[in-house]
């Protein structure tokens, strides 16, 4: 059981303290640049239910998953100067332009405390930028004759607001 | 993959232009299911459900969408899959990254998933994530919006702690009915009640709220907010007492200076409303029992009628059946002479192929817009008010500008599921 102390469980304590890794600098800014499409468009739709490329030890959750993503690991001279570069990568600046543009923030480009304590809200997963969905046009995926399932769909275009300039 | 692809079929909404948004459910009633190996640990399974039933309401309620929770039907043939799950969760491919960031995440296609690292609460628990405010947020990306990067948006990706209650916006409410299209439909009856309050410092006002009635349920409308209340439609009975459960026929207030009194009339029969005391008279000050008998009450006038409404200029209810109207005097007790006659006649097009013909669905006086509408199906007519006559004197009296839709002029007034009516 979770510990708690207040009546109505307000005061729940996490089981399991872990804490997803804040975005601390450029390395890991990059890489939720890129986890919601700021560097390149992220096709979304294709994420769900992949099987999984390596064994599934999700029963083992929380030690195998603080090894796997490798932040715990003490930081190498050669990332430092990495995190340097990429403070200069015209790709990288862009990307925070567009998510300053989009979080409302000063677009500088620069990476600064204001971008880093946006980048670390909570946030829904899914991605801001989604690159356009496959057409799959009428004649080779589904037939007239297809049963429609329960749950059919209708593009209505594309959204204007994720098309990258 | 195969699934995916034989689930998908596309087709482009006819005469539609691209708006926001981009992908959508061609079917107007969907199913969904909290996943039972994907319960939250936090809250209880009542509070889980409750609070996605609530949030598939929020979305009903702004758009021609019905959600019903299907606990029973084989999984394939649930649209729309919720479940918990921390890190590697679900079958899923992208991972939680524990409490902290990363809440929840959707696909629309379906698939809803909520990190149960994170400390979601109930509505109004004023602390933690709102799990109610996530729901409304990742059932958007099922129905086919993106994220909204604007203020207010409930598409937002980032999580505002600080809204402690908050609703489908304007902009949202476009964004998906540009996707589903806005919400049509008749109603029974559509009037302004009018009642007496008293302020703090003892003054009497009038006051009164727009309601529009559909069978066994209501919604007030905002007209100032071109809207419905927040969280109607409610059930008839909640909040009009002593009416028939099914709804009624139409609405009368007999306003003038000898007379104060609501009618209500259903079938045969009508009710006479005490809206001191917000319920019909079972027996009203002058002892008169309710419910009676239409043609004692109003001898002349027909029954069941399609709907009626008092006309304060000449002191005369119009009683509306089929293609007639009966013009019944208050102060005489009888149907004006020479009646009844066709709708047509008392009420003439401005273009002969522009008008209601026969049995209307309501007949409302506006205080909002001073103005006469009679409406049928999803469409309405206005009448030609004396002011405007006087700018248009070719115009007839009583003649109909031309018809408009309800939703273009009353917006968001949209069904739930009978299932959800109670939340």
């Amino acid at each position: 059981e979770r510990l708690f102390h207040q009546r109505d469980h307000s005061d729940l304590q996490s089981l399991n303290q872990h804490q997803a890794q804040p975005i601390t600098d450029p390395h890991t800014a990059e890489l939720f640049l890129s986890k919601y499409g700021f560097l390149k468009p992220v096709n979304w739709e294709e994420f769900l239910h992949e099987e999984p490329d390596e064994p599934d030890f999700s029963f083992l959750e929380f030690s195998e998953l603080n090894i796997e993503e490798g932040f715990a690991t003490p930081r190498s001279r050669d990332a430092n100067l990495q995190n340097d570069q990429k403070l200069h990568d015209p790709q990288f600046i862009t990307a925070l332009r567009d998510f300053q543009r989009l979080s409302g923030l000063p677009v500088t480009g620069v990476f600064d405390e204001a971008t880093k304590k946006a980048m670390n809200q909570p946030r829904c997963g899914v991605p801001d930028i989604e690159a356009e969905i496959a057409d799959p046009s009428p004649n080779n995926t589904t037939d007239k004759n297809m049963d429609q399932t329960s749950s059919e769909v209708t593009e209505t275009g594309r959204n204007p607001a994720v098309r990258r300039r | 993959k195969r699934h995916l692809a034989t689930a998908v079929s596309k087709r482009r909404r006819s005469g539609r232009d691209v708006g926001v948004g981009y992908m959508a459910f061609s079917k107007t009633v969907l199913r969904w299911r909290l996943i039972g190996e994907g319960y939250s640990s936090q809250l209880s399974v009542e509070e889980q459900r409750y609070v996605f039933r609530l949030a598939f309401r929020m979305w009903s309620e702004v758009c021609p969408l019905e959600f019903i929770e299907d606990t029973a039907s084989p999984l394939e043939e649930v649209d729309i899959r919720l479940g918990f799950g921390t890190g590697r969760h679900l079958g899923c491919k992208q991972r939680f990254d524990g409490s902290g960031r990363e809440f929840a995440h959707a696909w629309f296609l379906g698939d809803i998933h909520f990190d149960d690292d994170e400390h979601f609460t109930g509505p109004n628990a004023g602390k933690g994530i709102s799990l109610l405010k996530v729901a409304v947020h990742e059932i958007g990306h099922v129905l086919g919006l993106p994220h909204i990067h604007r203020p207010g948006s409930i598409m937002q990706p980032s999580y505002l702690p600080h809204e402690s209650s908050f609703e489908v916006d304007w902009m949202d409410r476009k964004a998906i009915q540009d996707l589903y299209g806005g919400c049509r439909g008749r109603f029974n009856t559509v009037f302004d009640w009018i009642r007496r309050e008293r302020t703090s410092f003892g003054e009497v006002v009038i006051r009164f709220n727009t309601y529009f009635m559909r069978q066994g349920w209501y919604w007030l409308y905002e007209n100032r907010n071109n809207r419905t209340r927040y969280g109607d439609p409610v059930s008839l009975q909640s909040g009009w007492r002593g009416l028939p459960l099914g709804g009624v026929d139409a609405f009368v207030h007999v306003w003038s200076r000898t007379s104060d009194h609501v009618y209500f009339f259903k079938g045969s029969q009508f009710w006479r409303y005490d809206s001191d005391q917000d319920q019909v008279f079972r027996r009203d000050p002058e002892g008169v029992t309710y419910p009676r008998l239409i043609s004692e009450g109003f001898p002349g006038v027909p029954s069941p009628i399609d709907t009626a409404v008092f006309d304060r200029r000449d002191g005369n209810i119009y009683f509306f059946k089929g293609a007639l109207v009966y013009p019944f005097s208050v102060d005489s007790r009888r149907v004006a002479r020479g009646y009844p006659r066709p709708l047509r006649s008392v009420f003439p097009p401005l273009d002969p192929r522009d008008h209601p013909e026969s049995h209307l669905d309501a007949a409302y006086f506006s205080y909002s817009h001073n103005a006469l509408f009679l409406f049928k199906d999803t469409s309405f007519w206005q009448v030609a008010s004396v002011r405007e006559r006087r700018r248009r004197p070719h115009l007839p009296k009583n003649s109909l500008l031309p018809q408009r839709q309800i939703h273009e002029q009353w917006f968001d007034i949209c069904n739930v599921h009978p299932t959800s009516l109670k939340l």
